[in-house]
């Protein structure tokens, strides 16, 4: 009998050229951190679904991630969060859609399929029922990083929607792209020069 | 998005999903992440998160056809896992993306058809009280 944990933090256009290895470095340590306090639950004889939940609770919490924290905008520049969860042995499951101020959505969704009749919560609803389970409730700003607000203009720049990690491809695209003047300063693209 | 699967010492499955969406996406859009079977799937046989163009795993019911696919299907968790990322999400969802996935047995299968999906997994030594005997592998490029 082997007790196992295995995560993901998201596919897309993720190659060596796009990526720094400061950044790299910071994926890796990331990985290698969450699944390490994710199996000590199983060690402990905690259940594969405390587990999973803390694994992507914790991914949440890690801006490096499209969830929670580190999300993607929509087209008008806010965050909308979605998350489910599922006990195999039951197949009891919850999960809740659209909500922009639960902190950590999964944590919300692990709440319906305990508490409730039903599997799926959206919006305003789902927020009021979070909230009714003292599941943290966060501002919008929260949700808000640099770097995801900067692709989400270059997205809008070239009229598409983009997964996660396809957008630093798109950053890095542009810093290609750099030209430089006549003393040797960068000229971005997007300046408008006499 | 970000996910999990997990086996726990009593041999019971399960799985978890959560996303921020898509870049640009329209307000109101909902992918897969929160629609059981598409995006998140677990029962006593297999677990499964996915990862990538939400609509795509809708279409193809990508992560209980999984479980079909080892069910009815006979596949074994590596067949079937890539079956759908590698053939069918290409072919009939036009989307890219992964899974991760894990069975009874204690298998994992993590196939991606895209350039690269950052991912991990540990294995408890359940014979040893030393942690430090646990496996862990993290990967993020192809052919890691």
């Amino acid at each position: 009998c082997k007790y196992i944990i295995v995560i993901h933090g998201g596919a897309g256009v993720i190659s060596k050229s796009n990526i720094s290895e400061e950044r790299e470095k910071q994926f890796l340590k990331s990985l290698n951190g969450i699944l390490s306090a994710s199996k000590k639950i199983l060690r402990n004889g905690g259940t594969a679904l405390d587990a999973v939940q803390e694994a992507v609770r914790l991914l949440e919490e890690d801006e490096l991630y499209n969830a929670g924290k580190g999300s993607v905008f929509t087209s008008k520049g806010t965050n909308e969060m979605d998350a489910g969860i599922m006990d195999g042995s039951t197949l009891k499951c919850g999960a809740v859609a659209g909500v922009s101020t639960i902190r950590n959505p999964i944590v919300a969704a692990r709440a319906v399929m305990d508490h409730t009749n039903h599997i799926l919560l959206m919006g305003k609803g789902a927020e009021e029922f979070a909230q009714s389970k003292s599941i943290e409730i966060v501002e919008p700003s929260f949700f808000f990083t640099q770097n995801r607000y900067d692709q989400l203009l270059k997205a809008k720049d070239t009229n598409r929607v983009i997964l996660d990690h396809d957008g630093e491809k798109l950053v890095k695209e542009e810093e290609k792209t750099l030209t430089v003047n006549i003393s040797g300063d960068p000229i971005h693209p997007d300046s408008k020069m006499g | 998005t970000v996910g999990a699967v997990a086996i726990d010492k009593y041999g019971n499955l399960a799985a978890a999903t959560s996303t921020g969406g898509m870049t640009n996406k329209m307000v109101g859009r909902v992918g897969d992440t929160p629609i059981i079977g598409a995006g998140v799937y677990a029962n006593k046989m297999v677990a499964v998160s996915s990862t990538g163009t939400g609509e795509a795993f809708i279409r193809t019911l990508a992560a209980y056809d999984i479980s079909a696919l080892m069910e009815y299907g006979g596949l074994t968790l590596e067949e079937a896992s890539k079956k759908v990322v590698m053939e069918k999400l290409i072919e009939q969802g036009k989307g890219d993306g992964g899974v991760i996935t894990v069975d009874a047995n204690g298998n994992i299968a993590m196939p991606f058809n895209s350039e690269g999906m950052y991912r991990g997994y540990a294995i408890v030594n359940n014979n040893e009280e030393n942690e430090n005997n646990d496996t862990i592998v993290v990967a993020i490029y192809k052919n890691e």
